[in-house]
């Protein structure tokens, strides 16, 4: 049974995107079948991935506004058995355009229908907001969400406007959207605010945040200048072992 | 004349409200009268100026959605001749209620108008995305745009359709529209990675970039905690100085 998750939070800048990609390169190194949809207009994910972003080439914009099947649009990555369906500028757009679609919360979740049988586990990367593809994603998302907590304060913050988000999605669009679990990133063991932040989360969340806590690592954000995710950029540093043992985790998880 | 600047980026995380908070601080403690006014629904500059989120509390909801004289919105900060125009999280959901409204990307601009005579800088902090709060900012502000990059590979990326946002704003909106200036945030002196994207956007933007570089500072992202700026907070921290300097470089390039 495929699993399909989103990545989520609007708070920008937690490592949504650094999760998807990293998560979704040791899924794939264990053997399971991967795709990442890339549904954030900054393409992130699809540059993260070795993907050139083209505004010509087909995208997710083609499938939600245009209605071209998902699979017209996904392309091999440099990994063995993960797949990508990537992003275009043109996406920002979709936005208003989507406003006026009938089932416009839908979109996303029946394009994924026919492509899951090819896939043991589908990373669906957010936007830094809780607009329409943001909420397609949580729609789509039948395993649920997982949230990327940066450890700052100032990403506490929006945590409890995520939930109601989230609740809302639950009781309309997507009944089994629940939290898979929520991730702490770019923890620094130099300060203590990482740590306070880290106290705080498992206190508000019991039981839902992942054991493996990410560490601030400079080859995490240099990876993607070489369209690399971090197992074949720097295999043996600490955030290649921290998204390790988090996929770990998730596969764990079922 | 009253100075009015945006800072926007879609890209999440760069630190445009840790500048917008911390630059006001400084011009505030340089004599002059500021506001700062924060159209994002997270809120983070609210809570970084020490005023509470209340989702009931009068808020800029109010004046773009209820058409409330900015002026009812205002509060004092902790600092002598710096206010606020705070958010509240109701501000998520303006956007599809403006889309209907006449003279939508105006709203901001025209409940400016009136107050604009007691301030001599006037922040307007955006959301991360490019939508129609950030264009009501990018249209109201007459003196520019302040775009925080952060000193990461991925901030580059999103640059390109940023500017091209800033022209249609500048074509059909704001004619006086410009770039203000780029200021370089979180630089970490330990890797390459922070030099090499100042030298790429210092190549890419001649002249454009603040010569202020913000370093990464574990006190600025303490400060919004206390509901401090960094001159309360740290000011003797290297982000204090930092910011301190570019307040000085923004004074000086009237
Ligand atoms: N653990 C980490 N250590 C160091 N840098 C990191 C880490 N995780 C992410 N980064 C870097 O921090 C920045 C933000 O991460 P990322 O882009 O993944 O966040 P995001 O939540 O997807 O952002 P957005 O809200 O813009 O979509 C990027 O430049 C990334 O390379
Ligand atoms: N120079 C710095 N050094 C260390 N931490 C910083 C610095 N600037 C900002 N931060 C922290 O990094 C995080 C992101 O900064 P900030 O919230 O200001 O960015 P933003 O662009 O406003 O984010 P968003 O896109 O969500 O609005 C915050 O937790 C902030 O406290
Ligand atoms: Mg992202
Ligand atoms: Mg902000």
């Amino acid at each position: 049974m495929t699993r399909v998750y989103a990545l989520a939070n609007q708070k920008g800048g937690v490592g949504k995107t650094t999760t998807a990609v990293n998560v979704a390169a040791y899924l794939a190194a264990a053997g399971r079948r991967v795709l990442v949809v890339d549904s954030d207009p900054q393409a992130n994910a699809t540059t993260s991935m070795g993907v050139t972003v083209n505004s010509g080439a087909p995208s997710l914009y083609d499938v939600l506004i245009g209605g071209a099947p998902l699979e017209s649009i996904i392309v091999a990555s440099k990994r063995p058995r993960l797949d990508l369906a990537p992003s275009a500028p043109a996406l920002a757009g979709a936005e208003v355009e989507m406003v006026g679609l009938r089932g416009r919360e839908h979109l996303l979740q029946r394009a994924l229908g026919p492509v899951l049988p090819r896939y043991d586990f589908v990373l669906l990367d957010c936007p830094p907001s809780l607009n329409l593809l943001t909420v397609n994603a949580l729609t789509a998302a039948r395993d649920g969400v997982i949230i990327p907590v940066q450890c700052e304060y100032l990403a506490l913050e929006g945590l409890s406007r995520l939930l109601e988000t989230i609740r809302l999605v639950q009781a309309r669009l997507n009944p089994s959207l629940r939290i898979a679990g929520l991730v702490m990133t770019m923890y620094d063991a130099r300060t203590n605010l990482s740590q306070q932040v880290v106290d705080e989360v498992r206190r508000h969340f019991p039981g839902e945040v992942f054991n493996t806590i990410i560490p601030r690592s400079v080859r995490l954000s240099e990876a993607p200048s070489y369209g690399e995710c971090i197992l074949n950029y720097a295999p043996y540093s600490s955030g290649a072992t921290a998204y390790q043992a988090l996929a770990e985790e998730i596969l764990k998880k079922n």
